[in-house]
Parts: C-alpha cells; structure tokens; sequence
C-alpha cells in the first residue's frame, strides 16, 4: 500500500 | 514515518501502558471511567478492521494489536476484575450523545461510502470525543489522581504531536487527511484545558483539584 493513502496511521 | 508521528505513536503507547499499570499496581480503578475505555476499544475495533484486508507493515500490525490488545485488557480489568473499585456513580456521562451524532456523521461526511470507509470515519469522530468521559468524571469529583494526569497527558499529546506530523506530511509529501485533521483538531483542543492544569499543577508537584 502507499503511504499516501493514509491508512499507515495509527 | 516522521519523527512527530512515531513519538506520537510512542507517546499513546505509553499512556495506554501508563493506565494498565497504574490499575494493575494499586488493584484498583478508582478515578477512571470505564465508559472513556470502552469507547476507545470501540474505537481501535471499528479502526483497525483492514488488519484483516491489508497489510502495511509490521510495525502497523504490531502497534493495532498491542493497541487493541491493552483497550480491552483496561475495559476486562475496570469491569471483571476490579469491578468493585470502579467508581460507577460518577462515571455518569451519556454516552449515547456521542456514539450517536458521531455515528450519523460519519454516515454522511465520509472519504468512500463503503462499510470498511464508513467505520474508519466513526472510529476517527469517535476518538476526538471518547475522552469526554473521563474528562467529565473529573470535573464532576473535582480531582485527579496524579498517575491519571500523566495517562491523560500522554494520550492528549500523541494527537497534538499527529497535528505536526500531518503539517510535515502536507509539506513534504503534499498528503493530507481532511477528516483525520480536522477531527484531530478537536481532539487536541479538547485538551488544551487540561494541559494548562497539568502544567501549572501537576508539573510543579501539586496534586490536581479543580476549585469547588
């Protein structure tokens, strides 16, 4: 997944 | 991953570890409202569903278990295990008036109107309020347990150190959330009270107590 997409936030 | 975000991350590691302890030590969860803890256990539940449909890496994996993990050891710990402690009579705070407005918006203001996006959003809402409880209990019994202002500390810190992860993201990755920011915003400011007591009590060694 890319970072961009936001979800790697806790 | 920037530096704002993973002591963010660390700093709500910690106050989530902060509040195990602080219960488990004194076998006793006098001062904390369960009805704040059960709210973010939904919260890490409706959020962290895509554990099963996408992997991001395994700091992400790990960090949504351990976080998942400790909401529902607090909320088994405060309603099991200590149950007799909890101080449920002012643990009074309605949450119906939360989980319902916020679960309406979330319905209409949303990136995707998908199951999976739509519990996303709830979960992002919820969090920004969950604390109200809690913050509610202590303006109602005018005091705080020392050890409890450090979980409170660190848990309003970890979103207001977001904040400057999302302004680094926006200007060196040209990302940005509008539902996370703005919802990250209330979040932050809803503690901003509370850090001035916490600054101008609790760091200079008095014990927080609001005057009566």
């Amino acid at each position: 997944k890319e970072e961009t997409d936001g979800k790697d936030e806790l | 991953m920037n530096i704002f975000r993973l002591t963010g991350d660390l700093s709500h590691l910690a106050a989530i570890i902060i509040l195990l302890l602080k219960i488990w030590k004194s076998r006793s969860c006098a001062g904390i409202s369960g009805k704040s803890q059960i709210l973010f256990a939904l919260v890490f539940t409706t959020r962290y569903l895509d554990l099963f449909t996408s992997f991001i890496s395994l700091y992400n994996t790990c960090m949504k278990l351990i976080y998942i993990g400790c909401a529902y050891a607090t909320v088994y710990l405060i309603y099991a295990k200590f149950r007799a402690t909890y101080d449920g009579n002012h643990d009074s705070f309605r949450v119906e008036f939360l989980v319902v407005p916020v679960g309406g918006l979330s319905v209409l203001i949303n990136h995707d109107f998908s199951p999976l996006e739509i519990l996303w959003t709830f979960s992002i809402y919820l969090e920004s309020v969950a604390i109200l409880p809690q913050l509610f209990m202590i303006s109602k019994t005018g005091e705080a347990e020392t050890i409890t202002t450090h979980y409170l500390f660190c848990l309003g810190l970890y979103r207001a150190l977001y904040l400057f992860n999302w302004i680094w993201r926006f200007y060196f990755e040209g990302f940005f959330d509008m539902i996370a920011i703005v919802a990250g915003v209330v979040q932050t400011v809803l503690y901003c009270d509370f850090f001035y007591l916490y600054v101008t009590k609790v760091l200079k060694g008095k014990k927080l107590s609001l005057p009566a």
